[in-house]
Protein backbone atom coordinates (compact mmCIF):
# COMPACT_ATOMS: atom_id res chain seq x y z
CA UNK A 1 0.00 0.00 0.00
CA UNK A 2 0.82 3.54 -0.30
CA UNK A 3 1.31 5.87 2.37
CA UNK A 4 0.44 9.84 2.26
CA UNK A 5 3.23 12.10 3.16
CA UNK A 6 2.50 15.81 4.63
CA UNK A 7 4.12 19.17 3.08
CA UNK A 8 6.19 19.51 6.88
CA UNK A 9 8.26 16.65 5.58
CA UNK A 10 9.81 18.68 3.02
CA UNK A 11 9.02 22.40 3.97
CA UNK A 12 10.46 24.32 6.68
CA UNK A 13 8.79 26.82 8.45
CA UNK A 14 9.71 30.50 7.11
CA UNK B 1 -5.79 51.83 3.14
CA UNK B 2 -6.26 49.41 -0.07
CA UNK B 3 -8.47 50.25 -2.28
CA UNK B 4 -8.29 47.49 -5.30
CA UNK B 5 -10.79 47.44 -7.93
CA UNK B 6 -11.22 44.34 -10.62
CA UNK B 7 -13.07 45.38 -14.05
CA UNK B 8 -14.71 42.46 -13.50
CA UNK B 9 -16.38 40.30 -10.52
CA UNK B 10 -16.42 37.39 -12.01
CA UNK B 11 -11.93 37.25 -11.97
CA UNK B 12 -12.10 37.18 -8.45
CA UNK B 13 -14.98 34.72 -8.26
CA UNK B 14 -13.37 32.08 -10.15
CA UNK B 15 -9.66 32.67 -8.19
CA UNK B 16 -11.77 32.23 -4.91
CA UNK B 17 -13.95 29.28 -6.56
CA UNK B 18 -10.46 27.72 -7.40
CA UNK B 19 -9.75 26.58 -4.17
CA UNK B 20 -12.25 27.48 -1.07
CA UNK B 21 -12.47 23.91 -1.29
CA UNK B 22 -8.82 23.52 -0.33
CA UNK B 23 -8.39 25.81 2.79
CA UNK B 24 -11.79 27.05 4.68
CA UNK B 25 -9.80 30.16 6.71
CA UNK B 26 -6.67 32.13 5.32
CA UNK B 27 -4.80 35.75 5.17
CA UNK B 28 -4.83 37.48 1.86
CA UNK B 29 -1.45 39.45 2.29
CA UNK B 30 -1.72 43.06 0.43
CA UNK B 31 1.63 44.53 -0.45
CA UNK B 32 2.12 47.57 -2.85
CA UNK B 33 2.86 44.94 -5.47
CA UNK B 34 -0.31 43.03 -5.03
CA UNK B 35 -2.14 40.11 -3.36
CA UNK B 36 -1.03 37.24 -2.02
CA UNK B 37 -2.32 34.42 -0.11
CA UNK B 38 -0.33 31.31 1.12
CA UNK B 39 -2.74 28.72 3.17
CA UNK B 40 -2.45 24.79 3.66
CA UNK B 41 -5.46 22.64 3.97
CA UNK B 42 -6.33 20.71 7.43
CA UNK B 43 -4.74 17.67 6.69
CA UNK B 44 -1.22 19.44 5.58
CA UNK B 45 -0.86 17.40 1.95
CA UNK B 46 -2.26 20.16 -0.12
CA UNK B 47 -0.68 24.00 -0.52
CA UNK B 48 -2.24 26.61 -2.22
CA UNK B 49 -0.02 30.28 -3.12
CA UNK B 50 -1.43 33.04 -5.12
CA UNK B 51 -0.53 36.06 -6.25
CA UNK B 52 -2.69 38.56 -7.80
CA UNK B 53 -0.09 41.12 -9.24
CA UNK B 54 -1.49 44.75 -8.90
CA UNK B 55 -1.82 44.33 -12.78
CA UNK B 56 -4.78 42.79 -12.39
CA UNK B 57 -6.39 45.31 -11.05
CA UNK B 58 -7.84 48.56 -12.68
CA UNK B 59 -7.06 50.87 -10.19
CA UNK B 60 -4.86 49.39 -6.77
CA UNK B 61 -3.53 51.44 -4.26
CA UNK B 62 -2.07 49.83 -1.10
CA UNK B 63 0.19 51.76 1.32
CA UNK B 64 0.91 49.72 3.79
CA UNK B 65 0.90 45.68 4.43
CA UNK B 66 -2.69 45.08 5.65
CA UNK B 67 -3.59 41.56 6.14
CA UNK B 68 -7.17 39.86 5.60
CA UNK B 69 -8.17 37.30 7.21
CA UNK B 70 -10.83 35.60 5.41
CA UNK B 71 -13.73 32.82 5.99
CA UNK B 72 -13.92 31.83 2.62
CA UNK B 73 -16.97 30.41 2.53
CA UNK B 74 -18.63 33.69 4.17
CA UNK B 75 -16.65 35.32 1.46
CA UNK B 76 -17.94 33.14 -1.38
CA UNK B 77 -21.71 34.03 -0.11
CA UNK B 78 -20.98 37.68 -0.54
CA UNK B 79 -19.38 37.35 -4.10
CA UNK B 80 -22.29 35.29 -5.23
CA UNK B 81 -24.61 38.91 -4.61
CA UNK B 82 -22.37 40.28 -7.67
CA UNK B 83 -22.99 40.11 -10.75
CA UNK B 84 -19.91 38.73 -13.00
CA UNK B 85 -19.52 41.77 -15.32
CA UNK B 86 -19.84 44.32 -12.09
CA UNK B 87 -16.80 45.96 -11.33
CA UNK B 88 -15.58 44.57 -7.90
CA UNK B 89 -13.57 46.82 -4.78
CA UNK B 90 -11.71 45.72 -2.02
CA UNK B 91 -11.61 48.57 0.60
CA UNK B 92 -10.19 48.18 3.78
CA UNK B 93 -7.95 50.32 6.27
CA UNK B 94 -4.55 49.98 7.26
CA UNK B 95 -5.60 47.92 10.75
CA UNK B 96 -8.92 46.86 9.80
CA UNK B 97 -11.77 44.76 11.35
CA UNK B 98 -13.68 44.24 8.38
CA UNK B 99 -12.87 44.54 4.48
CA UNK B 100 -15.91 46.12 2.43
CA UNK B 101 -16.62 44.40 -1.00
CA UNK B 102 -18.38 47.16 -3.25
CA UNK B 103 -19.72 45.72 -6.53
CA UNK B 104 -20.69 48.69 -9.50
CA UNK B 105 -22.70 47.93 -12.47
CA UNK B 106 -21.75 50.93 -14.80
CA UNK B 107 -24.15 50.57 -16.48
CA UNK B 108 -27.54 50.81 -14.43
CA UNK B 109 -25.77 53.07 -11.90
CA UNK B 110 -26.30 50.33 -9.27
CA UNK B 111 -23.48 50.18 -6.35
CA UNK B 112 -24.07 47.44 -3.94
CA UNK B 113 -21.91 47.40 -0.97
CA UNK B 114 -21.06 44.54 1.66
CA UNK B 115 -18.88 44.60 4.65
CA UNK B 116 -17.08 41.04 5.49
CA UNK B 117 -16.39 40.60 9.29
CA UNK B 118 -12.17 39.52 9.11
CA UNK B 119 -10.88 36.90 11.38
CA UNK B 120 -7.50 36.52 13.32
CA UNK B 121 -5.90 33.31 11.47
CA UNK B 122 -2.29 32.18 12.75
CA UNK B 123 -0.98 29.83 10.09
CA UNK B 124 2.73 28.97 9.63
CA UNK B 125 4.18 30.35 6.25
CA UNK B 126 6.37 27.30 4.68
CA UNK B 127 9.40 28.06 2.58
CA UNK B 128 8.33 26.70 -0.18
CA UNK B 129 10.90 28.50 -3.04
CA UNK B 130 13.70 27.28 -4.62
CA UNK B 131 12.77 23.91 -5.60
CA UNK B 132 14.37 22.38 -8.45
CA UNK B 133 12.53 20.11 -10.23
CA UNK B 134 13.37 17.03 -12.89
CA UNK B 135 10.66 17.81 -15.14
CA UNK B 136 8.13 20.04 -16.52
CA UNK B 137 5.22 19.33 -18.30
CA UNK B 138 2.77 21.81 -20.04
CA UNK B 139 -0.64 20.97 -20.82
CA UNK B 140 -4.13 22.14 -21.70
CA UNK B 141 -5.53 22.26 -17.80
CA UNK B 142 -8.44 20.74 -19.50
CA UNK B 143 -6.90 17.65 -20.16
CA UNK B 144 -5.47 17.24 -16.56
CA UNK B 145 -9.09 17.91 -15.21
CA UNK B 146 -10.31 15.01 -17.59
CA UNK B 147 -7.68 12.64 -16.52
CA UNK B 148 -7.84 13.32 -12.93
CA UNK B 149 -11.93 13.24 -12.78
CA UNK B 150 -11.92 9.84 -15.21
CA UNK B 151 -9.38 8.23 -13.08
CA UNK B 152 -10.55 8.96 -9.82
CA UNK B 153 -13.37 6.25 -10.97
CA UNK B 154 -10.86 3.53 -10.66
CA UNK B 155 -8.68 4.26 -7.79
CA UNK B 156 -7.67 6.95 -5.10
CA UNK B 157 -4.18 7.28 -5.93
CA UNK B 158 -2.89 8.63 -9.57
CA UNK B 159 0.49 7.77 -10.63
CA UNK B 160 2.48 10.26 -12.58
CA UNK B 161 5.25 8.72 -15.12
CA UNK B 162 7.21 11.64 -16.95
CA UNK B 163 9.72 9.99 -19.77
CA UNK B 164 11.62 11.57 -22.60
CA UNK B 165 8.43 11.26 -24.62
CA UNK B 166 5.77 10.35 -22.91
CA UNK B 167 3.57 11.32 -19.87
CA UNK B 168 1.60 8.41 -18.49
CA UNK B 169 -1.03 8.81 -16.07
CA UNK B 170 -2.13 4.96 -14.11
CA UNK B 171 -4.54 4.50 -11.72
CA UNK B 172 -4.65 0.72 -10.22
CA UNK B 173 -7.93 0.33 -7.91
CA UNK B 174 -10.28 -2.75 -6.98
CA UNK B 175 -12.59 -2.87 -10.56
CA UNK B 176 -9.68 -2.51 -12.91
CA UNK B 177 -6.97 -0.52 -13.89
CA UNK B 178 -6.77 2.64 -16.30
CA UNK B 179 -3.99 4.74 -17.82
CA UNK B 180 -3.70 7.66 -20.20
CA UNK B 181 -0.43 8.65 -22.12
CA UNK B 182 0.10 12.27 -23.53
CA UNK B 183 2.48 12.71 -26.03
CA UNK B 184 4.50 15.95 -26.56
CA UNK B 185 2.48 18.01 -29.55
CA UNK B 186 3.06 21.82 -30.88
CA UNK B 187 -0.18 23.41 -31.95
CA UNK B 188 1.48 26.89 -32.81
CA UNK B 189 -2.24 28.18 -33.63
CA UNK B 190 -3.73 27.47 -30.36
CA UNK B 191 -0.69 27.38 -28.11
CA UNK B 192 -3.04 26.55 -25.07
CA UNK B 193 -3.02 22.74 -26.62
CA UNK B 194 0.73 22.58 -26.99
CA UNK B 195 1.72 19.48 -25.35
CA UNK B 196 5.63 19.89 -23.85
CA UNK B 197 7.96 17.99 -22.00
CA UNK B 198 11.21 19.58 -20.31
CA UNK B 199 13.15 16.64 -18.50
CA UNK B 200 15.95 16.41 -16.59
CA UNK B 201 15.32 13.05 -15.17
CA UNK B 202 12.35 10.59 -15.62
CA UNK B 203 10.13 10.76 -12.68
CA UNK B 204 7.88 8.63 -11.04
CA UNK B 205 5.14 9.75 -8.45
CA UNK B 206 1.80 8.81 -7.14
CA UNK B 207 -0.51 10.98 -5.52
CA UNK B 208 -3.71 11.53 -3.95
CA UNK B 209 -6.76 11.93 -6.43
CA UNK B 210 -8.77 13.37 -3.86
CA UNK B 211 -6.38 16.23 -3.65
CA UNK B 212 -6.04 16.01 -7.37
CA UNK B 213 -9.69 16.81 -7.57
CA UNK B 214 -9.11 19.85 -5.67
CA UNK B 215 -6.19 20.94 -7.78
CA UNK B 216 -7.89 21.03 -11.24
CA UNK B 217 -10.52 23.59 -9.80
CA UNK B 218 -7.80 25.63 -11.01
CA UNK B 219 -8.89 24.89 -14.95
CA UNK B 220 -11.15 27.82 -15.28
CA UNK B 221 -8.32 29.97 -14.55
CA UNK B 222 -6.19 29.21 -17.58
CA UNK B 223 -6.38 26.69 -20.78
CA UNK B 224 -2.74 25.70 -19.98
CA UNK B 225 -1.06 24.98 -16.40
CA UNK B 226 2.54 22.96 -15.93
CA UNK B 227 3.13 20.65 -13.59
CA UNK B 228 6.67 20.54 -12.45
CA UNK B 229 7.91 17.45 -10.66
CA UNK B 230 10.75 15.42 -8.68
CA UNK B 231 11.07 12.32 -7.17
CA UNK B 232 10.71 12.09 -3.55
CA UNK B 233 9.55 15.96 -3.49
CA UNK B 234 6.12 17.67 -3.52
CA UNK B 235 4.71 18.75 -7.15
CA UNK B 236 3.84 21.80 -8.09
CA UNK B 237 0.74 22.69 -10.13
CA UNK B 238 0.45 26.34 -11.54
CA UNK B 239 -2.15 28.27 -13.66
CA UNK B 240 -1.16 31.16 -14.55
CA UNK B 241 -3.09 34.33 -13.98
CA UNK B 242 -2.74 37.58 -17.08
CA UNK B 243 -0.61 38.83 -13.73
CA UNK B 244 0.38 36.42 -11.00
CA UNK B 245 -0.39 32.57 -10.90
CA UNK B 246 -2.18 30.29 -8.50
CA UNK B 247 0.15 27.66 -7.79
CA UNK B 248 -1.02 24.38 -5.45
CA UNK B 249 1.74 22.63 -3.93
CA UNK B 250 0.89 18.57 -3.42
CA UNK B 251 3.08 16.39 -1.10
CA UNK B 252 3.36 12.61 -2.80
CA UNK B 253 2.27 9.36 -1.57
CA UNK B 254 5.13 6.73 -0.96
CA UNK B 255 5.35 2.79 -0.91
CA UNK B 256 5.10 1.41 2.15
Amino acid sequence: GTKQSTLMSFFGKK
Amino acid sequence: MLEAKFEQAAFFKKIIDAFKDTVHLCNFNCSPSGITVQAVDDSRVLLVSLLIGEDSFTSYRCDHNITLGVDLTALAKVLKCGNNDDTLSLVAEDTPESVLIVFEDTQKDRISEYSLKLIDIESDFLDIDDIEYDSVVNLPSSDFQKVARDLSQLSDSLAIVVTKDTIKFEANGDIGTGSVILKPFTDLENPQNTVKVELNKPVLLSFGLKYLLDVVKGSSLAPAMSVKLSEKTPALFEYKLPSGYLRFYLAPKFEE
